[in-house]
């Protein structure tokens, strides 16, 4: 997952 | 309604001004507009009903394998009142003759493909906007933890488009059915997309920004 981090980091986002 | 209320508003490329027109400065406009597009996508799954209730691995895996049919599909839509041009972005149209400079000539007959097919079913905006979410949802990763789960949004998103044919589209009982049809070409095309521009990114000669180039790895 580490190596996903800007798609985990926009999923998370609440907008 | 709700995937209607959903789409996104328009996209610009917004070419580079000062840079020098070459097929590097083509490629580089076109990742970068997919780069943001990405991250529109990544909202735009959100308010698909039932997406935000799939765990947040499940939802990384299936924006991973499906990130190139939508944004085709998005294009391929934006292209359906054209003649034999793509329209990447409202502002950036090509056509044969700036794919073939470009390097996107195979990918810009696949694509026309496409619209052909959706152009005799005259597609509707409601049509494409479930087949987009169906793309998403029937992506066919091979990291689902939860596929139950993702089988109730299948489910759910095949009921949404059945309804609407079965209201909207009464004199062609097949209708949902040639729509689904359509999805093995655009999974064709997508995969054909991927493998060009992570060869692109291996040549290194085009700038990509971070999200476009995690999202090439997480594919090939």
């Amino acid at each position: 997952k580490e190596k996903h981090k800007i798609l985990h980091r926009l999923l998370q986002n609440s907008t | 309604s709700h995937l209607l209320v959903a789409e996104p508003e328009k996209i610009y490329a917004m070419p580079d001004p000062t840079m020098p027109e070459s097929d590097i400065k083509a490629l580089t406009t076109l990742c970068d507009l997919a780069d943001r597009e990405l991250v529109v996508i990544i909202g735009w799954a959100k308010h698909i009903p039932g997406f935000s209730a799939l765990s947040l691995g499940d939802q990384m895996s299936l924006l991973q394998s499906a990130w190139m049919e939508i944004l085709i599909l998005s294009i391929v839509f934006r292209s359906l009142p054209y003649e034999d041009e793509l329209v990447y972005a409202e502002d950036y149209i090509m056509d044969e003759e700036h794919s073939r400079l470009t390097g996107l000539l195979d990918l810009y007959v696949s694509i026309l493909q496409l619209v052909r097919k959706y152009k005799k079913l005259k597609v509707e905006k409601e049509e494409f906007v479930t087949l987009k979410a169906i793309a998403l949802a029937n992506s066919d990763s091979m990291h689902i933890e939860d596929m139950e789960a993702v089988q109730k949004l299948q489910d759910a998103l095949h009921e949404a488009l059945q309804d609407y044919e079965s209201s909207q589209h009464q004199e062609d009982p097949r209708r949902a059915g040639k729509l689904l049809m359509t999805l093995p070409l655009l999974r064709q095309t997508a995969t054909k997309a991927v493998q060009h521009f992570y060869s692109i990114k291996v040549q290194g000669k085009v700038p990509m920004h971070k999200l476009f180039l995690e999202m090439l790895e997480a594919k090939v």
